[in-house]
């Protein structure tokens, strides 16, 4: 049954998003089948795929909608982008308005892992693309989730930022039924900088394994990627960013 | 009196706090009285000054705080940072909670501007450092605000989030008395990136004056500076990041 890996952190901009494609594209490739479910109302995995939500008469919106949920609701948000032979369920900005919406919903927290269920034996992981705020959706995301992958910009900041994030899941970890099993990932990693080397020094230090071996470098093939809608394999496969990515995706696999 | 001027864009990780210090830098050298206020709870502009919001005994949560406002308030919430002589109120996580705070407060969109009136004869410039989010602190800083500064990273992606940008004018310009001037400016230009030429071109073509001339490279020294706690013209002031802030000074000054 799927493995659930949903990548969140409440700091935007620091790779949550180009993680879901390229480590959901690096599982395809390795020959494992991946959904990547798209829950950020700004769509950014969904709109790098060509898949425009104002477009789309059925998205991950809908899956929160059901008062009585239907399994039958996956045929209608589960896209397949045909160039990758990514399964996708793209976001919607009308995500945004779940926070007020299920505020009087009991148990609103588990909705996505009741629903996961049906698609369990259909694929061998299931990647959550979060939004950079703590809100229901990241509560659904990490309920539902076997493991959190927390991507870290190798910069100072990013270290302060690591309490921010310690803080929010003790918190959490008093609202699930199990402690959150969670992995960072250090992103943007740029190795002329000395900032950067001594950060992640430190990461390694601190986190020891709860820091993937694997390092995500800066790659400038991420932004040709984006404007053509492609994934990284797709733009060149030898480059250092997809090579990291399909070595991220043999340490989730072999752990 | 002093130009206030607002720096946000919903999306996180595009260069706010970068901006607001680099650019707050850039107009001290040029001898103007600056003051930067740190309006996100996550407070990094703060930090990067070594200022910690948990061992600050007043900060900006203070002027939200007011239920009358006191003019010496300002002896209370503004630092001078030695090294650099920037002033800066610092931010504090507990700015998150005004967004509950005000709910009922009339007016809640003015308090920033009004108490502004008293700094006024003091500075040239005060610099707004705002969070990735659309709330009342945005509110408070686009109302106090002459002009808004828009970072945008030259990406595919940042086009769609500008539509998702112009939204939220429109509808602000509702609640304003005036319209609202803002200005983008593209940041984290990668050069070699054809994807990010494209991008460009395309800001310049839609945007037209409403683009600041200056377009802020990539430049791996800003990680050396977020590191050692300087802003970058004391790590290198001749390289492409510091040249670049000092030309988007000029810019602002002699529009
Ligand atoms: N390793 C990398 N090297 C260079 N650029 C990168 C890398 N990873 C991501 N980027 C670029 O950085 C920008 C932000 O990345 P991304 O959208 O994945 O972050 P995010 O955390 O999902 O942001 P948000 O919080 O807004 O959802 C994008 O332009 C992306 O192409
Ligand atoms: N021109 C640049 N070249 C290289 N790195 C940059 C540049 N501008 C900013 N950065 C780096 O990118 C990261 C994000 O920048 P910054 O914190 O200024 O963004 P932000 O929009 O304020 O983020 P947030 O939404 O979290 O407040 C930081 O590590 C910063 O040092
Ligand atoms: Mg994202
Ligand atoms: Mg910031």
């Amino acid at each position: 049954s799927a493995q659930v890996l949903a990548i969140a952190n409440q700091k935007g901009g620091v790779g949550k998003t180009t993680t879901a494609l390229s480590l959901g594209a690096a599982l395809l490739r390795l020959g494992k089948r991946v959904l990547i479910m798209d829950l950020d109302p700004h769509a950014n995995a969904s709109i790098h795929l060509a898949f425009y939500p104002e477009n789309l008469a059925h998205t991950a919106y809908d899956l929160f909608q059901e008062l009585e949920h239907d399994p039958a609701i996956w045929q209608r948000i589960i896209y397949r982008h045909e160039s990758t032979g990514l399964d996708i369920v793209p976001g919607h900005i009308r995500l945004s308005e779940l926070e007020v919406d299920t505020k009087d919903r009991p148990s609103k927290g588990l909705i996505l892992k009741k629903a996961l269920a049906d698609v369990s034996e259909r694929y061998d992981y299931v990647l959550l693309d979060c939004p950079p705020h703590v809100g229901v959706l990241l509560v659904n995301a990490l309920v539902a989730s076997d493991l959190l992958i927390i991507p870290v910009q190798t910069d100072f900041l990013a270290l302060h930022g690591l309490r921010l994030i310690f803080d929010s899941i003790r918190m959490l970890n008093r609202a699930l039924s199990g402690p959150l099993r969670y992995k960072i990932l250090a992103t943007m990693y740029d190795q002329r900088a000395g900032a950067c080397r001594r950060v992640l020094d430190i990461l390694r230090e601190k986190l020891a394994d709860r820091l993937f071996a694997t390092v995500i470098g800066q790659d400038t093939k991420f932004r040709e990627a984006s404007a053509g809608g492609k994934v990284i394999f797709d733009v060149d496969p030898n480059c250092r960013g997809a090579r990291a990515y399909l070595q991220l995706a043999e340490e989730i696999i072999i752990p």
